[in-house]
């Protein structure tokens, strides 16, 4: 038992630095910021437990509370994909993710999603912002049909329109 | 594997029999507020053996479809009776995930509402316990109680800033 | 003490049904939606609760838990705005308050506070949504100054370029 | 009356002393994130005599501007003494609100953080008790304690499914 959660533990940990430069870099800060989890109490890794630190680029370490509600999300899905890195589920499913981001952080997130979703990983995102929806390679729109007062769904593939 | 397409019937607010999908690897859920995107996460979540407290509802019930007001109540028409223009709110409802494996496979994981406000589990048709429904999902790597693929509205933000105790626990359930 | 908690609830009572009309009406559904207060207890009015009850248009009565995030989101502005009709502060601060709402709905708001806002009722309004802020007629644009590692601020005039 | 700007220094992300304003009937506050526009409403809540810990702060020092890094030990540079390069972190800071009635007379309401972590209230630069401060303002009809008027980031969508106990307490307290 000690020794998967260890496992798992590095795993993560190795990792949710790289993916939260890939999600905080920009041509202001290439290097993008920095994350990395530490154990409370190391004997006993499993009693205790484990801290996520994120540190947005050019800023100085602080308590994740102090943290904007922007600069929270997208830590968070940092530690999401991370985890995703040692187990993988075969879809993610997420609901308005992207409501506390500006447009630049949105385009992020819908960059990093379309360069990872595959076959084997793929993603089920809702979202009310176009810079998201417009990546996607498929929208389902959901509407009310208010004559016999029902949720509704239409398909549209966006592969063919995108160049 | 992937999560081909979704069937429900009479699920919250989703009236009668409709499929969704199919999903390609990055699929986009639009509509103005109100109109079911949520629902349709419950629905998923729903299909996957989530509880009924986590889809904002109190009972299993509450996740059937209701077209009349509920103060009209339902006690006043007899079963079977449809008032002129008003029919009776459904008693069962069910959704249905198809999910293709990696070779390619079809199987089809079902959930439904009985009438008691049980629920059923059934895989490629087949009626089977929670513990089977569960095990099966685990295989194809969806971890349920870690949940750790769903981000539900409003969420996502605690997770960044969750206690070290929860993030222990997930990790835990994840290894 | 009890005669003026019922001056306040009957006063609120009396609005919040107007305003949150107001904010719900569209072309669609010219006569919005429905909310009121109902008094769980009538003998001691201010021992127990009152429960709100918003209806969107078309909509049947539904608990308040029911309601998707948006649509909670402009029943709880109906209630500010009514309560404020009561005891009016001199202005209003809210921070991204539209985080959830569609572009329609973001633009009922904006219209709304638009037509309300005065000398007497002002808004200072956080919003990262141009259909929101366009509607102002100031902006206060904040930015990180990396060099001296702080938050500085520019103010922007818009009424001089609103037609 | 009305809020026509304010001023600030070592608050929160603002460095030094700044100026925000002025305020119109409807101005809208933009930014990236982590710009610092939420802590601009921290900065007017603080004014009107909100504690620190509705301020995102488990105290009232952690909302004095803080440049270094906090791993680097403030105790290790003896006060006054700038290390090359590395200044020390301000020990006090303060927010004025100045405010209009509507006789169009300016009333400036200040709150300072004093050295030894205590807050300090002025009106027109006169200290005052909290209790004088908080009369002032609520003959303005600016209720801190009911804060019908604040909506804080995330907050919006409790409003509307509070507890009934809860809305009955803000009708109480604004009637
Ligand atoms: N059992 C049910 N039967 C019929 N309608 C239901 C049922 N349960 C919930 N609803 C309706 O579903 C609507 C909410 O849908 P949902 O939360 O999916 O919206 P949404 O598209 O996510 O909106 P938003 O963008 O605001 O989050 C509510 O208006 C509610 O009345
Ligand atoms: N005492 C302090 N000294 C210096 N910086 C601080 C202090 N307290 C908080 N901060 C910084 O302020 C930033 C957060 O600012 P704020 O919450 O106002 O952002 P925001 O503009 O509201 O962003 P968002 O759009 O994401 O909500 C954090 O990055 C934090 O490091
Ligand atoms: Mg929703
Ligand atoms: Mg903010």
């Amino acid at each position: 038992r000690c020794k998967r959660f260890r496992a798992a533990y590095d795993h993560i940990e190795k990792n949710i630095d790289q993916i939260y430069k890939d999600l905080t870099k920009s041509r202001s800060f290439p290097l993008g910021g920095t994350a990395y989890l530490s154990l409370e109490d190391n004997e006993e890794p499993y009693l205790d437990g484990v801290k996520y630190h994120a540190m947005p680029p050019m800023k100085r370490f602080r308590d994740m509370e102090q943290l904007s509600g922007g600069e929270k999300t997208m830590a968070a899905l940092a530690l999401l994909f991370a985890i995703h890195s040692f187990q993988p589920s075969p879809f993610f499913v997420l609901d308005e993710v992207d409501a506390a981001l500006d447009n630049t952080n949105v385009g992020k997130i819908a960059n990093y999603i379309r360069e990872h979703a595959s076959d084997t990983f793929q993603f089920i995102v809702i979202s009310l912002k176009s810079t998201l929806y417009e990546k996607a390679q498929a929208l389902v729109g959901i509407y009310r049909d208010q004559e016999v007062n029902s949720s509704k769904t239409l398909t549209l593939q966006l592969d063919k329109f995108q160049e | 594997g992937r999560l081909d397409r979704l069937e429900l019937e009479n699920f919250k607010s989703y009236k009668g029999h409709q499929t969704i999908g199919p999903f390609h690897n990055f699929t986009s859920v639009i509509g103005p507020n109100g109109a079911g995107k949520s629902n349709l996460m419950d629905a998923i979540s729903f299909v996957l053996g989530i509880k009924s407290a986590q889809l904002r509802s109190s009972q299993l019930k509450d996740l059937i479809y209701r077209g009349r007001a509920m103060q009209e109540d339902d006690e006043e028409i007899p079963d079977g009776m449809a008032i002129e223009g008003r029919t009776n709110n459904p008693k069962r409802a069910w959704v249905m995930a198809v999910y293709k494996d990696d070779n390619g496979n079809e199987i089809k994981f079902t959930r439904s509402i009985t009438t008691s406000g049980a629920s059923e589990y059934k895989i490629n048709n087949k009626v089977v316990t929670y513990a089977k429904y569960n095990s099966t999902l685990e295989q194809q790597n969806i971890l349920v109680k870690a949940r750790n693929f769903l981000v539900f509205q409003g969420d996502v933000e605690a997770i960044a800033s969750q206690s070290p105790k929860d993030l222990t626990r997930l990790i835990e359930q994840i290894s």
